[in-house]
């Protein structure tokens, strides 16, 4: 019988995008996509944001699973 | 599982029966409402210890590869997938990369380092346990594992955000600059594992740093087994600090191959085992 556990390999994903040339989206781009959006966007991916942190250049979320 | 934002790039790194590439319609869709669009995509994997239980599009490489044809735009049209093997069936990286310009550079030229350990030290393993009605959170039990762990040392610079998970595991981020870090542990037996991945520039004048950190990483879990995936925009050697920085620890390398990809640049995976403690 096939013992089953907890998968601790994960799946990354990295995806870079191009704007125009509109000063806020290049200062901040995708930082501007607001907690419900990313919260949609994990809801897809079946997790959560769990805490989080952020400094002038990126955020950083530790997800549930 | 850790999600990294940029202003024009995005990384998330989810493991457990996560389905991480259904986040790709939604995000695009997001990006585009920010005047954003996809230039160039990235997925990577090692081997699933329990590929069976996977959910779609998770199923098989082959279904993953198909997934993202399917939702990728048509402009990216560079596309190349590919399994990197090793000496164990068990350990392969799977990497598919796609972009919409094959000369894509990564400006500043960095290298980004994945390392999947497996069978952890026992002792180390139970560090990663919490004990029963400890009264804490956990953010709270997190940083105490940060802490007994060394994981803290790892890159002293960097700003930690951690977490400690009921009754076991425990993930952290650490944030130094535009540079990440992040550490995922399950350390139950049996299936023990845990991760590490950073990113750095190869220009760096800080190369002692890297085996410095290496060494770190592997005497933190001390893994029978582990492998080290670099993947760096170009050419460049920073894939040989690993077996410099670990083989006087104890671990051998036991194989090494590369590949190139589109967007991606060169991906060199080695795996390495323990010889002697």
């Amino acid at each position: 019988m096939a013992v089953s556990g907890f998968e601790g390999f994960e799946k990354r994903l990295e995806l870079h995008f191009s704007g125009d040339d509109d000063p806020l989206v290049l200062h901040m781009g995708l930082r501007l996509l607001d907690f419900q959006s990313i919260q949609q966007v994990l809801d897809a991916v079946q997790c959560n944001v769990i805490s989080a942190i952020g400094n002038q250049y990126f955020d950083a979320y530790v997800l549930s699973e | 599982s850790s999600l990294f934002v940029y202003p024009t790039k995005l990384i998330i790194k989810t493991c457990g029966t996560t389905q991480l590439l259904k986040s790709v319609p939604p995000l695009m869709s997001f990006a585009r409402d920010l005047g954003l669009s996809l230039c160039a995509c990235r997925y990577t994997r090692g081997s699933f210890i329990f590929p069976k239980a996977q959910p779609f599009p998770h199923t098989s490489f082959k279904e993953e590869v198909f997934y993202l044809e399917q939702n990728l735009p048509v402009n990216l049209c560079y596309r190349k997938a590919s399994v990197l093997p090793s000496k164990m069936a068990a350990h392969s990286w799977h990497v598919f990369a796609a972009t919409t310009d094959r000369t894509y550079e990564l400006v500043p030229v960095t290298f980004t380092m994945e390392i999947c350990m497996t069978e952890l030290d026992r002792v180390q393993a139970r560090k990663f346990f919490r004990r029963a009605n400890d009264g804490k959170n956990g953010d709270m039990a997190g940083g105490e594992m940060t802490q007994l762990t060394g994981i803290n040392d790892i890159n002293p610079s960097a700003i930690i955000c951690d977490f400690a998970f009921d009754p076991c595991g425990y993930s952290m981020n650490g944030v130094d600059g535009d540079r990440y870090s992040t550490v995922h542990v399950t350390p139950e037996d049996g299936y023990s594992y845990a991760s590490f991945e950073c990113v750095g520039a190869i220009y760096d004048d800080h190369h002692d740093n890297i085996d410095k950190m290496l060494k770190k990483v592997v005497q933190v879990f001390k893994p029978a087994t582990f492998s080290v995936s670099t993947t760096c925009s170009i050419d460049h050697d920073v894939w040989t600090h690993v077996a410099h920085a670990v083989e006087p620890l104890g671990w051998k390398c036991r194989s090494c191959v590369m590949d190139k990809f589109p967007a991606a640049g060169s991906v060199v995976f080695q795996t390495f085992t323990v010889g002697r403690r």
